[in-house]
C-alpha cells in the first residue's frame, strides 16, 4: 500500500496533522513522533534570572514548545533492502524514516535548517516521541555511554528542589540513549542518538531531544557571541540519526545486549572509502 | 609517518574543553574543523597504503590508485562514487566486534550492480532517491540524486570488506510510489 511502511514488528504512517505514527503489531504500544520548537529567552543579562538562552544555557521563553504548521508531504519507497518514508514538515524540517527487514529498530534520519530568523526570534528545535507508556514521571539517560541514570521529573535525590526553570531544569545530557519503562505492561522504549543531545521526558510517556538551536543574543557566560552558526551565508543545516527501539522486554539480557550493540554501531558507524577503477583491475583484484 | 604528526597536533590542540563541547567562538570552531579536515586530507596516503596492505593487494596494479575518504556522506555527497561508472567501495569497521549494517553510496544513475570482492557474492541492491531537502542543503555542490543501498554482513573487527560497484545499462522499472 502506498500510505504506510511496515514489517512484522511495526506499522508506520503519517496522520492527518502531519505527525508520524508508529504502531507495534501484537503489542499495545504506540508512538507519535513530531517536531516542535522553543522560543529562546532574550534577557538583559543584568542578573542571573535575566540571562538569554545561548551557548552555555538552554532557557526557553515560554512554558511549552510550539507546534509547526504542517505544510508538508510524504513519499514512500519500498524495496528488498529498505522501506523508506520521506517526510517533509516544511521547507527547513524533514526526515527519512527507514525500516530494514533484518533489523528491529526504526531509523529516523532528520534534517533541520537553515532555521529562519527574519522574525528576529531565536528558535530551538526538538523532536518528540509521545508513547502510551505509563512512566510515572521517570525516565533514564545514559552517563557518557555507560550506565543508565534514573531521572524523575521536577525532583533531585539530594535536595528539595524548588524549580525556577520547569523545562530546562528537567533537561539532561543524552550521550547515547534515553529510555522509558512501563513497569506494569513490561514495555520499554529507547531512543538512541548518534551524538550527544539534550533530552527529557516532560510528560509521562514522552521523550524529547534537542536537535538544533539558533539564537540571536549572547548569554553573558563568557563567549560573548550568540549561538548563531552559519554556513555559506545561511543558518547551519544539521542532519543526524535517531534509532527508535523498544517493545515487550521478555528476555532482559538479549534486549540489553542488542541495545548496547546498536548504540555502539550508531556512534561508530563503519567508514566508507573508495576509488574509481577500470574493469581490468577488478579482475586482478 | 609525517601525516600522523598532523593528527597528533590536532588532538593536542583539541584537548581544550571548548573543542569538546563546542562553546568556543565561531571563528575558533571554524579553525578546529580546518585543522581536522587538513589532518584527514593529508592522511589519505597512509590510509590507502594501510588498506591495500591489509587486503594483501599492495603489489597489485589496483594499489596504484589512491583510496579516497567520503567526508561528506552526511550530505549524501561522495566524489568518486558520483563521477565513476565503476568504482570500489572499501568498508572499514572501527569496532572491535564484527558488524553487519547498511551501506549507502550516493550516485547519479539508477541501476548498479554490486559484488563483494571479498567472497564474490552479489548482495541485494536497492536504489533510493536522495530526499529533495538533502539535495538543497546550502553548499552541497554535486549531482548525486540516488543512493545505492546494500547490506554488509559481518565486517571483521577493525577490518574491511571490499565491494565493486558498477553502473549497468538496464532500463529500471520505476517502482510505483
Amino acid at each position: 500500500s502506498a500510505n504506510f511502511i511496515s514489517n512484522e514488528l511495526y506499522n508506520i504512517s503519517v496522520n492527518t496533522n502531519g505527525d508520524l505514527t508508529v504502531h507495534w503489531n501484537k503489542q499495545n504500544m504506540d508512538v507519535v513522533q513530531s517536531f516542535h520548537y522553543y522560543i529562546g529567552a532574550e534577557g538583559n543579562n543584568k542578573n542571573f534570572l535575566n540571562r538569554s538562552s545561548g551557548a552555555y544555557i538552554f532557557r526557553p521563553k515560554e512554558l511549552s514548545a510550539r507546534n509547526f504548521a504542517y505544510s508538508g508531504s510524504y513519499k514512500i519507497y519500498k524495496g528488498p533492502v529498505v522501506q523508506e518514508l520521506h517526510h517533509t514538515i516544511n521547507d527547513w524540517v524533514s526526515q527519512v524514516v527507514r525500516i530494514y527487514p533484518e533489523e528491529k529498530h526504526i531509523e529516523f534520519d532528520w534534517l533541520v535548517g537553515p532555521i529562519p530568523v527574519k522574525d528576529k526570534i531565536g528558535k530551538e528545535i526538538i523532536t518528540r516521541y509521545s508513547s502510551n507508556l505509563k512512566t510515572d514521571k521517570t525516565f533514564y539517560t545514559d552517563s557518557n555511554g555507560r550506565e543508565m541514570l534514573k531521572r524523575i521529573r521536577n525532583y533531585r535525590s539530594t535536595w528539595n528542589l524548588d524549580l525556577k526553570e520547569p523545562i530546562s531544569g528537567n533537561y539532561y545530557p543524552v550521550t547515547s540513549k534515553i529510555t522509558l519503562k512501563d513497569k506494569k505492561k513490561q514495555l520499554k522504549l529507547n531512543v538512541l542518538v548518534d551524538r550527544a543531545q539534550g533530552g527529557s521526558s516532560l510528560k509521562d510517556g514522552d521523550v524529547e531531544l534537542m536537535l538544533h538551536r539558533r539564537l540571536l543574543k549572547d548569554d553573558a557566560f563568557g563567549v560573548d557571541e550568540a549561538l548563531n552558526e552559519t554556513a555559506f551565508g545561511e543558518g547551519l543545516v544539521v542532519r543526524g540519526t535517531h534509532y527508535l527501539f523498544g517493545g515487550k522486554v521478555k528476555n532482559m539480557d538479549t534486549f540489553v545486549l542488542k541495545e548496547k550493540e546498536l548504540a555502539l554501531k550508531l556512534a561508530l558507524h563503519p567508514w566508507i572509502l573508495g576509488a574509481p577503477i577500470n574493469f581490468s583491475s577488478i579482475e586482478n583484484i | 609517518d609525517k601525516s600522523l604528526e598532523h593528527f597528533r597536533e590536532a588532538m593536542g590542540v583539541m584537548q581544550h574543553h571548548d573543542a569538546v563541547t563546542g562553546t568556543e567562538k565561531q571563528l575558533v570552531a571554524n579553525d578546529y574543523s580546518r585543522i581536522l579536515y587538513k589532518s584527514m586530507d593529508q592522511a589519505g596516503e597512509i590510509i590507502s597504503k594501510a588498506i591495500w596492505k591489509w587486503s594483501g593487494m599492495e603489489n597489485s596494479t589496483a594499489a596504484s590508485s589512491k583510496l579516497f575518504t567520503c567526508l561528506q556522506l552526511n550530505i549524501s555527497s561522495c566524489e568518486f562514487s558520483e563521477k565513476s561508472d565503476t568504482f570500489i567501495a572499501v568498508v572499514y569497521n572501527p569496532l572491535s566486534r564484527p558488524v553487519s549494517t547498511y551501506i549507502r553510496v550516493p550516485v547519479q544513475e539508477n541501476s548498479y550492480i554490486v559484488q563483494s570482492l571479498t567472497d564474490g557474492v552479489y548482495p541485494t541492491v536497492q536504489i533510493v532517491p536522495i530526499p529533495e531537502a538533502v539535495q538543497k542543503i546550502p553548499g552541497r555542490k554535486n549531482n548525486a540524486i540516488n543512493e545505492v543501498v546494500f547490506r554488509t554482513l559481518d565486517i571483521p573487527p577493525l577490518g574491511i570488506l571490499v565491494y565493486s560497484i558498477e553502473k549497468i545499462q538496464e532500463n529500471v522499472v520505476e517502482q510505483p510510489q
